[in-house]
């Protein structure tokens, strides 16, 4: 762990009351190899580290803590801040509200919008979702195969029609039939693609989304920080879903993508299981990227 | 960047950003361009050029000069199975693969033993019917072995050159799905012993770190004999499969570079290199 490799780093400097330049460029360096051995991408770890520097050469050691624990609280609490709190899903004041799902292909977009159906039915609310990937094969059928476990009507106009068609007409189903929410399962797409990235930004335009959540898979490496950008730019997301957390991947991605779009976390994907999203915790994220 | 002028220290700091941000992963970037130091002085490189030129040769090497072939059945039917966690293209490879055969005029038969994921049999189907080739199913649901049976069964019975048999995405860290997959091996070899004579382990390249990881575990419990990296049409370089190389000498021998039925090349090392070094 990373509190590990700082007391070795630290054993010759017991008992010193502040942490030099020296201490703290070592300290660094473990860090900037735990962050990136947890995928954090490097443009992220390169401004990590800076900040945590500048708040650790000089500091006071508590009393009651190594020079190596000191560090630590130093990066858990530049950690915290960069994580952010757990962070609600929004609501419209105007029914239906929309959720716009998006991100790279096969990261756990349909999947997530099944799951996202079940916790708002839980929640009280009356979810539709809107099977706008008309690429896929049997990307449909996929959507309706959820929908109809969950007992949520998808709407769909085939796979000849236009997204933002099937989109104004989920929401048209959703208001004819009293429901309160439109989830828009979009085609996994390239950040680079750009005439796909101007359908997202067309679905955008017309629909006007509470919502327009990343879904990225929990394995992402230092691409994180690119796919973020561009969707982030195109889009203006407001939060991020990070799936496949069930598997032993460190999730640094997870900073990386809350560091260059600013946005939350909101939920966590744990499983194939349409149960399976639980609500943001950010100290167990950030206990998973320090080991 | 890297081949203009003299050899300085920012060069060998500048390369290891660069192999790090291709996911090459700190240790493997550290201990390269450590390597390459010592070559650098041994050899008295002076200038960049020959320098990168030295390093991209390296880097072939490691990813395998020569390409691997696919390993076919000596006679009969060839059996190949597809494996790797959710999400990284196994279904869709497979389908790029059956077109692929078939244009070198092999009679292909695919097996849909994903019996769990939603319309997974339903998006084989689909690839079966594009690439106009057979695909064995039961009802969802079922046992996964015994569709991989049926499939190596009836392909035999109708002279097939070729039977790939998709299976349902799963994390190698769920002990129970590994142990589902052992068994689809074993069920298999029941008709043909040496089945499957391909096992491709599919990496999806925007994965980090945990890609060795995967590696690893795919290998210990099924033998992985051949990795095929998807989604490098995007701007992740799959470094980590450097790690891979290294640690497990698994060849890679396909990529996939899009999602339309000939988005798939044979692994090229040079190319694969010189896309790394930007
Ligand atoms: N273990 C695990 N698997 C997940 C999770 N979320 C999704 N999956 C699986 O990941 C795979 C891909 O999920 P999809 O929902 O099809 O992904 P997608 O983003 O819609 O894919 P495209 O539409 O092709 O871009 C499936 O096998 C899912 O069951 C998760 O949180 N944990
Ligand atoms: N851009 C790009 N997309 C790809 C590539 N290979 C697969 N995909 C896409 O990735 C997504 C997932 O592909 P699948 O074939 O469903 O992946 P899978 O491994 O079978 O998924 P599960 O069975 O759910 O585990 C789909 O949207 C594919 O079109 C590739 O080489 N490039
Ligand atoms: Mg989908
Ligand atoms: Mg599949």
């Amino acid at each position: 762990t990373l509190t590990e490799r700082l007391q070795a780093a630290f054993k010759k400097l017991r008992g010193k009351g502040k942490l030099s330049e020296a201490d703290v460029t070592e300290a660094l360096r473990e860090v900037r190899m735990a962050l990136l051995e947890a995928d954090v991408s490097l443009k992220v770890v390169k401004e990590f580290t800076a900040a945590v520097k500048e708040k650790a050469v000089g500091a006071e050691v508590l009393e009651s803590l190594t020079p190596a624990q000191s560090v630590i609280r130093i990066v858990r609490d530049e950690m915290n801040l960069l994580v952010g709190g757990p962070a609600k899903l929004q609501k419209s004041s105007k029914s239906p509200t929309i959720y716009m799902i998006v991100g790279l292909q096969g990261s756990g977009k349909t999947t997530t919008c099944g799951k996202l159906a079940l916790f708002l039915k839980d929640s009280g609310e009356e979810p539709v979702l809107a099977a706008c990937d008309i690429y896929r094969p049997a990307a449909i059928k996929q959507l309706q195969v959820l929908g109809k476990e969950l007992e949520v009507p998808v709407f769909s106009l085939g796979d000849k029609s236009d997204p933002v068609q099937i989109a104004k007409g989920a929401v048209q189903l959703a208001e004819s039939s009293k429901k309160n929410a439109v989830i828009l399962d979009t085609a996994g797409r390239l950040h680079i693609d750009a005439q796909m990235m101007v359908e997202l930004k067309q679905l955008k335009a017309v629909l006007a989304p509470t919502e327009i959540l990343l879904v990225a898979d929990a394995m992402t490496g230092q691409d994180a920080v690119k796919i973020a950008e561009q969707f982030h730019q195109d889009l203006a997301l407001t939060g991020i879903i990070l799936t496949k957390m069930d598997g032993d991947a460190r999730g640094g991605a997870a900073l990386s993508i809350r560091s260059v779009t600013g946005c939350p976390v909101k939920f966590v994907g744990v499983g194939e299981k349409l149960k399976a999203l639980e609500l943001f915790y950010p100290d167990r994220m950030i206990s998973r990227i320090l080991g | 960047l890297l081949r203009k002028g003299d050899i300085t220290d920012s060069l060998f700091e500048n390369l290891e950003e660069i192999l790090l941000e291709a996911d090459t992963g700190i240790q493997t970037a550290e201990f390269l361009v450590s390597q390459l130091k010592k070559d650098a002085s041994e050899k008295r490189l002076k200038d960049s050029w020959k320098l990168m030129d030295c390093f991209k040769s390296q880097l072939i090497k490691l990813l395998g000069e020569t390409p691997v072939p696919v390993h076919f059945a000596e006679k009969g039917l060839s059996v190949f199975l597809m494996v790797g966690v959710n999400g990284s293209g196994k279904t869709t490879t497979l389908g790029k693969l059956a077109a692929y055969f078939k244009a070198h005029g092999k009679k292909v038969f695919l097996g849909a033993a994903d019996t769990f994921r939603a319309a997974a049999i339903d998006q084989l189907e689909v690839w079966a019917h594009r690439t106009g080739v057979e695909v064995i199913k039961h009802r969802e649901g079922s046992d996964p072995g015994a569709v991989a049976y049926d499939t190596v069964k009836a392909a035999a019975a109708r002279g097939a050159d070729i039977a790939m048999i998709d299976t349902a995405g799963r994390l190698h860290t769920k002990t129970n799905l590994m142990e589902e997959l052992k068994k689809i091996r074993k069920v298999m070899q029941k008709e043909i012993p040496e089945a499957p004579h391909e096992t491709f382990l599919i990496l999806d390249s925007t994965t980090g770190q945990n890609a060795l990881m995967q590696s690893k575990i795919f290998k210990e419990a099924v033998d992985v004999t051949g990795i095929i990296l998807t989604k490098l049409d995007g701007t992740a370089k799959g470094g980590v499969i450097l790690a891979i190389r290294q640690e497990l000498k698994i060849p890679i021998k396909f990529i996939g570079i899009g999602e339309k039925t000939d988005a798939l090349q044979i692994f090229d090392p040079a190319r694969f290199a010189e896309s790394l070094l930007g």
